[in-house]
């Protein structure tokens, strides 16, 4: 019971630091028992140190590097057990226009495993998907769907 | 398994019947300011058995029912119904195809549908136990909520972990 | 004391409603005392209707609406009693293209009054500022600052 | 009143001495995440007598000390100075331009300055008392804080209307 989770808490780390260099290209972040006498009842923390930067309080981190963050632990959790789909509403708001193409290229890395349906404003995000859905409201409190090619922008 | 097609009518925004079929790959979903695309995400969880209204940015369960703008009437019931390949077997039922629906009507009344037979909200729960895509599950992050996996207490955060073990 | 504060409860309302109106090109809110007998103590409650749209509760508002109507809500406060300066980091994160577009123009008609400096990521914001500061990390772990004219972008 | 200039040395990211002018108009600070932006943002707060570490993003005053890098050793001490152009004497004090600095060291020990004369917190703190940019006022808005008007339980935006009043 004991040794099982202590195995899926080290692989769940693992993950979570190759994920976290791949997206921060470099740097590293792992997972850490509060409570290393009773295991099974620990909190768990978080380290996070962006490449080049000394390893600080999470607080610290910037709004972007905190979501890249929780993004990369995300993906290890996903990387370990996928679920057949996943839906993400706006996760990406917060990265700049370089981190955000990071995000999708490793989202297009992924979809063979999971199939997933992004709510966005980002361009790049917008730009790696397969299919764009536009939801308008000419009708003022009244949603509607058109369905867009690549190459055509609403809203 | 993967997730073919919604239909929804009467939730929340979506006053009309509308149909949205997925592939495979990558979808992204566009719009403007307060045009409804939140609403679908919650539409897929509502009809995965979501029952905390505060997950689904309500005060109780009857607002997800279309409420009516200036120029038109509130409606008196919603449906969503989600539509899943199961070519894979992930799911424990003898159909490729499997399709969930949900309404609800301003009386409170529930109705619960798999494959058009009427079923219970538990029938639903196990029928998605262990794929990772029930309520409890990570598979659906929520507008403004992706921070909330680094800012938890770290005790709340072992249940995510738990889901994944 | 207590006729102070109900009139210039009036007065945030009254500016709130004209903001948000302005913002929204149209539909209304306002705030309400939530205990009308204890006014010196009560809460405060916030209402907003979106063109078009029934009054709901707040929490159905979308990530934008809510976004835009804080800011409403700020700008009004401002309206009456101006600070010096104002530093808003990101405020319009969660705003579509046009709504950052509504935004920055309002920001320019109060901008003789008072003093903005925006941290942004929005295109919209930068092309409606006088001045733009870029920050840089050539070396990592260390701020730089770049004056940039305007036309030139950085991150 | 206008914020003329912010002189910074050791703050947070800024290990090397910068200097920011201002005009009048409207400033936009940009760059890619990580960069620096907020710490301006926090500079600022700071400087004009945020004794908050919670606001500040740290877990003790000490955490506004550059802390280092992997190539440079953290140094000894912050300092930020902000210059506010005083002609319309909106500051009580005889003076067209007003520097406040503010200095700690990793002992903990805090330095104050009004144009160059040391001072006390106290006097800064009553210096910008209802001019609206003290640490209490509504002049900083921090990134992903705008929403917190609208959810903070209705008595504690009571404080903001007070503040405004
Ligand atoms: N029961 C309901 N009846 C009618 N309209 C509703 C109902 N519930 C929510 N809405 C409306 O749906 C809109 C919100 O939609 P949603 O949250 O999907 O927007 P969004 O497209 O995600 O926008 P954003 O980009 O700002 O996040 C609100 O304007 C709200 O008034
Ligand atoms: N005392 C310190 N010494 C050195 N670096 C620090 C210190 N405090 C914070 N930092 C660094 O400053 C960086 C955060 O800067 P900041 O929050 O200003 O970023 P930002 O430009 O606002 O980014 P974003 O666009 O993501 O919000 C972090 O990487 C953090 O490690
Ligand atoms: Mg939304
Ligand atoms: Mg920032």
């Amino acid at each position: 019971m004991k040794k099982q989770f202590l195995e899926q808490f080290k692989l769940i780390n693992e993950n979570f630091n190759i994920v976290f260099r791949e997206l921060f290209n470099g740097g590293r972040a792992g997972l850490i028992l509060v409570d290393q006498e009773n295991v099974l009842e620990s909190g768990i923390d978080i380290e996070a140190q962006p490449p080049g930067k000394k390893l600080q309080n999470m607080l610290l981190l910037s709004g972007g590097e905190r979501a890249f963050t929780a993004i990369a632990l995300l993906f290890a959790i996903l990387r370990l057990k996928p679920t057949p789909f996943c839906i993400l509403d706006e996760i990406e708001a917060a990265l700049d226009e370089a981190n955000v193409y990071r995000f999708i290229e490793y989202i297009k890395n992924f979809s063979c495993k999971t199939q997933f349906i992004m709510v966005t404003h980002r361009k790049g995000t917008m730009e790696g998907s397969d299919t764009l859905y536009g939801v308008t409201m000419q009708e003022h409190g009244v949603s509607k769907i058109v369905s867009m090619k690549m190459g055509e922008k609403v809203g | 398994m993967y997730l073919k097609r919604l239909d929804m009518q009467g939730f929340k925004s979506f006053a009309e019947k509308i149909c949205l079929d997925f592939n495979s790959g990558i979808t992204s979903v566009v719009g403007p300011n307060g045009s409804g695309k939140s609403n679908i995400a919650d539409a897929i969880r509502w009809v995965l058995g979501e029952q905390s209204v505060k997950t689904l940015r309500g005060s109780k369960m009857e607002d997800v029912i279309f409420a009516g703008t200036e120029h038109r009437k509130p409606l008196g019931f919603a449906e969503v119904s989600i539509t899943l390949d199961n070519s894979d077997s992930s799911l424990p039922i003898a159909y490729d195809e499997v399709t969930i629906t949900r309404r609800v009507f301003r009386s409170g009344e529930s109705e619960y549908m798999i494959n058009k037979a009427p079923c219970r909200l538990k029938d639903i729960t196990e029928l998605l136990l262990d794929t990772g895509i029930g309520r409890d599950g990570y598979s659906v992050i929520g507008q403004g909520r992706v921070d909330e996996i680094l800012s938890t207490r770290s005790e709340d955060r072992r249940h995510i972990f738990e889901e994944a073990s």
